[in-house]
């Protein structure tokens, strides 16, 4: 219903314009129906400024701040309506460390919520969780399960087979 | 709601029965290139009724059953179970538990359990339908789909505003 | 036929002018999300021809222009020039360097030129054609883009190695 | 015309084939040309074959595994015409620890022909270059070039603007 889909829809741009600032440490970010006379039926658009910058169409900004961006966008929607779970799938790759870490410090906020689970290379995403799981490939083809502590983090390469054997 | 425990056998590169356990807070799923990860989330996709045989990153949905390795031959079924939490009776079952199992024969012929009970897949997804745990666009992002929220055109954005509504 | 030097003047985010030397081997280029990389990536695309502005991830060419900042205006043109050593004489020009430049005012008036001598963008296309050189799909891999030959579909692949041949 | 294709053809598979077993540590690969009696309009199919796993769709391999299989492919046609320059945009985004290391071997034994560009997040490929780059925005919105030592990558956040200023 009409109702309905603009209550969501100004929560969720108030999320996103907040989430925005809290990931990019400040800037400026909106969510826009292009036809707001068509609620129903309207697309919607995306504007972004990360800080200190003019604004420009997103498909300018790189590859860690478009990345910033949608996290911002995703869990602006997640606020809104809480999924009791929320599986990421290496959303970090694009990130540098220090993004990796506001993004990393975002989950924490939703965590109270919602259970995360989280595929990451990064040692610093693997720092920032309570349980660890490894999966690895010993015999070759066959996945199997095995536990990792957080000492291995920084000790071993866990991206090596032949360590985590 | 949260998820309780993930069991695969059979599952993509899982040939043996394997179970992961999730807790609360941020459970972190870590190991080489190629080694299972992805293969974890995409059997969560599965159960909850994914029929999408491309969004499972396969030619055809008999590439989810374990088709061999070098020591290895095919097996005749992928299945996976996923249990949920469910003390806050959020799915409509009077059980403190549900556990939801697909099966996929190499015949083409499957079978779907909600607590060891037969059922139709159109029972699991409808039973997920209002809990916003279901197969929504944005409790589960997969590798590389970040940015898909920005990248897609105004109209397919909308459609994930919609799931929140 | 190597690059030598890359000078980048209003160029996306080098509102100043920025030269960046090259030599044999590889160079590595590091830095925070956001801070001008890939820019110097599409800097050299530019200067090559490129004629999308989508490729540059822009909505229009314009968009490559210094379009301001925080303390900065916007500035009234972009320009970028590629330095080649030209020892083998593989380029068909009698010089031991061939320089390129390309410009864009903001009224949309376009200046190029080989070793300051104003030219048409084509013969700047032509010129780099045959020398592997060019805008070629295998010798630049843009970020998010090295998968393409993968994905694309087997016609799309067959391009690249006509490039190629 | 048709014998060049061919020729190149048969040359970038030779290539493929050999460079993919090097960056897997083994395995299986090749091109195909779909339809061999139509050279001049013939799509061209992959298969991979990561070692100890049984063939599947390419679409099934991981992340990283993609990744690596393009790469193979990439430097394959670059090995049968070698381009004088080649610019690599956070091509090893998806790969493990393991895997970076086998791709920054493999760049080198295409350094002596070629000069590499490589823009990337990792330390271990900053670590495997000749010369880096450091492009930072101490002035919001305006990059500017700055020179990084190799004792810099370990010691300092790269990704930190403030550690660069
Ligand atoms: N039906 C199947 N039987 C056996 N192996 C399979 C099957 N389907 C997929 N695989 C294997 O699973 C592997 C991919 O696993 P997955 O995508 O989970 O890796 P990953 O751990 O996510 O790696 P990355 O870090 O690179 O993303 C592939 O090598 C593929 O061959
Ligand atoms: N015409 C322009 N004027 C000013 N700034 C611009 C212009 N075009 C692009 N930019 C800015 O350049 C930035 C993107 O730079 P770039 O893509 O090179 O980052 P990057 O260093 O590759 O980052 P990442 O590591 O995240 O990929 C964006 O923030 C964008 O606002
Ligand atoms: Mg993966
Ligand atoms: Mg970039």
């Amino acid at each position: 219903s009409v109702t309905r889909f603009n209550a969501t829809f100004a929560q969720v741009r108030e999320n996103f314009v907040e989430l925005f600032r809290k990931l990019f440490g400040g800037g400026k970010a909106d969510i826009v129906l292009l036809n707001p006379e068509d609620v129903l039926e309207s697309g919607i658009e995306i504007i972004a400024r990360p800080p200190g910058k003019e604004p420009c169409s997103i498909s300018l900004l790189s590859g860690g701040e478009k990345t910033m961006t949608a996290v911002a966008l995703l869990m602006a929607v997640f606020r809104s309506k809480p999924s009791p779970y929320c599986i990421l799938d290496e959303v970090d790759a694009a990130l540098d460390e220090a993004n990796n870490q506001r993004f990393n410090s975002l989950v924490q906020e939703f965590v109270k919520d919602s259970q995360f689970i989280i595929i990451s290379h990064s040692k610093r995403t693997m720092s920032a969780a309570d349980v660890l799981y490894g999966v690895t490939m010993q015999e070759p083809g066959v996945s199997k399960k095995i536990s990792v502590r957080f000492s291995d983090v920084h000790n071993i390469n866990l991206d090596d087979p032949a360590a985590l054997a | 709601m949260q998820i309780k425990k993930l069991e695969l056998f059979g599952f993509k590169s899982f040939a043996d029965r394997t179970e992961f356990v999730f807790d609360r807070g941020v459970t972190c799923i870590v190991g080489p290139n190629g080694c299972g990860k992805s293969n974890v989330v995409d059997a969560v996709k599965w159960i909850l009724g994914e029929q999408s045989a491309k969004s499972l990153r396969g030619q055809e949905m008999l590439d989810v059953v374990f088709n061999g390795s070098a020591n290895r031959h095919p097996l005749g079924f992928a299945e996976a179970t996923l249990t949920f939490d469910n003390t806050s009776r959020r799915l409509p079952l009077d059980q403190a538990e549900v556990a939801v199992t697909r099966r996929l024969y190499r015949s083409g012929e499957s079978e779907y359990m909600i607590n060891r009970q037969s059922c139709r897949l159109k029972d699991i997804r409808e039973m997920m339908m209002d809990t916003g745990a279901g197969l929504n666009a944005y409790s589960l992002v997969e590798q590389g789909r970040v940015e898909v929220l920005l990248q897609s055109n105004p109209q397919e954005r909308r459609a994930v505003f919609e799931e929140a509504a």
